[in-house]
């Protein structure tokens, strides 16, 4: 199971549609600062189902949608999709291929959808589970955050093991 | 549970000393239990001594040997939950070109059970990527991705890093 | 004792905005009283707008533009208490090339007025010194320095960082 | 004002004796991870007087003295002796170079100098000061330490403020 492509759309710094694809080996994004890198690892946090404004560097979710720039004014909502390539099926849905997407409108409402079709958070993350995804944080290290790895302290250290086994 | 856990924490703590041993050749990390005549309450230690020197303080290593030893820590636990796909967010910023190169090497060894997405301003992690992902900011504001498969470009000879992976 | 600090706030806040143009050219740095009428006990917001962008919360900008922020406020700080020395450990590490020089071109305007210490790996902060330290360490786990003044080195003329200044 | 020099003798990995020269300008310290370049930051900030141990990356003091390599016994005591140029009569001391020494035995018996006078820590602070260099915290600025200076809240960057005017 691997990640074919997350596609952004009002998503912070993304106003316009943007896929991103990747191959299954190693993926580098690169470009100068301040250019959307880190957003686009949010994106995937984000999809994956993430409920605290502080991995997206808020405090107010609703700061994920794009608030306008003096040629684009703000839009309404936030829309990622995170489309997985699923043959070794890994994933137990019976679809080679899964999409994932998850939306936000400014008035709070959201809405997630599997394969298109309306799902709630819960489903997504239960066959996410399955597959050895757990909540985002288990399959990022956000920008700044891989020296706190060691900060643990050794009781701290096991109970991040003992979720984890 | 306590054989669920003893089983796994023995599984992370072996792949923690090979991964260790790549990225600290001639060095030696292990995990440790503080109490192991108490396999449900302990709590765990890192040790990590980098070739040539005396096993010290985890603080008191440097800002690289940190790096490397929390990513060692990382892609330990990744091996033993078999982790589909992984996202790190520029976590070779404080790596020497020694050390990033074998970072890359450990990224090489995982290549075939796992995908990673590497965000990175490193020039020798850029050239190590099966797929390059541009990230630009037009001036109005709004980031756009473009994408390259380094087996399209030209100039992959003259790649010292490629040439030999 | 309200003037001292209000005529300090004003020396620092004036300070910042200068030294965020340099660093953010076309962009804007503000500092402000979040209780303008209560000078006593106000606190004080760090405002960062980087050039063709909206004004957002201060987490959302990105790790090269936080450092540059930070750096900015630093710098206003030395510039307000004539401060004779200051060090700074891998400040650089997230900046990308553009964003470094603009750094080293702050530098650059404070060099008569406070010596600097920096600790990088960044070859153009390698350039722009006056006297470069090499650090190394023995096999026998001892560290070495050796100096260098880039007025005794050959190659002055075919860097271009230098030739500027 | 500024730094001539620093001189190090059993301050963590420096074993021998190891002067280290500076300009007046911009200095570069530059080398591989784990030579000791943050070493020499740290040692900065001992002989200005630091009392806490966590800003030597460690829980006890005794930490900075040299504790051996497999060809090296450790030592028993840390010496660091910073060297500044007073010719512009900024430290109210009638000398033209001022020399601060400061030492630490495993004993926990410790010792202040100036100019090779035992000296204690208050009275150098008292001189230090009044040529603006404060406690060590506001000349330095350690590794990864960079992006803090922006999570301050406003009531704390307040209090920053107050001190440093
Ligand atoms: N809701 C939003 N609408 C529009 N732009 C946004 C929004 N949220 C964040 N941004 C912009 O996104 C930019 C940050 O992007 P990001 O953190 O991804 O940069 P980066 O490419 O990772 O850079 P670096 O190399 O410095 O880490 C900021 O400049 C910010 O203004
Ligand atoms: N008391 C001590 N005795 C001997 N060696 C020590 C002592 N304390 C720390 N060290 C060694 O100093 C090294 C760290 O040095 P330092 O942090 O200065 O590296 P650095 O040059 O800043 O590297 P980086 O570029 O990775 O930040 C560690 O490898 C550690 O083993
Ligand atoms: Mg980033
Ligand atoms: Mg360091």
């Amino acid at each position: 199971m691997f990640l074919k492509s997350v596609t952004l759309k009002g998503f912070k710094s993304f106003a316009e549609t943007t896929a991103v694809d990747f191959v299954p080996g190693l993926n580098v994004v690169v470009g100068p600062n301040g250019t959307g890198k880190s957003n686009i690892v949010e994106s995937i946090a984000w999809v994956l189902g993430s409920q605290s404004p502080t991995s997206m560097r808020s405090n107010q979710m609703a700061d994920v949608i794009f608030s306008g720039s003096h040629s684009k004014p703000a839009l309404g909502r936030a829309e990622v999709v995170l489309t997985l390539c699923n043959e070794d099926g890994r994933l137990p849905i019976d679809f080679p291929e899964v999409a994932i997407s998850r939306s936000l409108f400014r008035s709070g409402e959201s809405a997630y959808a599997l394969n298109g079709a309306p799902s709630r958070l819960g489903d997504i993350a239960e066959i996410l589970a399955a597959a050895g995804v757990g909540r985002h944080r288990h399959v990022i290290v956000s920008q700044g955050r891989i020296d706190a790895m060691l900060s643990a302290k050794p009781a701290e250290r096991r109970s991040i093991l003992e979720e984890a086994a | 549970i306590v054989e669920v856990f003893s089983d796994f924490y023995r599984q992370v703590a072996d792949s923690f000393e090979q991964c260790f041993a790549t990225l600290f050749p001639g060095g030696q990390g292990r995990m440790r239990l503080t109490e192991p005549d108490d396999p449900l309450g302990s709590g765990v230690e890192i040790e990590a001594r980098p070739a040539g020197k005396h096993l010290r303080k985890l603080g008191l290593l440097s800002g690289g040997e940190r790096s490397l030893t929390a990513l060692a820590l990382v892609f330990a636990m990744l091996r033993s939950q078999s982790t589909p796909f992984f996202v790190l967010d520029e976590v070779d910023a404080a790596l020497d070109d020694v050390n990033l190169i074998r970072f890359l090497r450990l990224t090489e060894e995982f290549r075939s059970e796992i995908q990673l997405l590497l965000i990175s301003h490193q020039k020798r992690t850029m050239e190590a990527a099966d797929c390059l992902l541009g990230v630009s900011m037009s001036s109005s504001g709004n980031s756009r991705v473009i994408s390259e498969r380094p087996g399209e470009r030209v100039d992959v000879a003259s790649n010292p890093s490629r040439a030999a992976g």
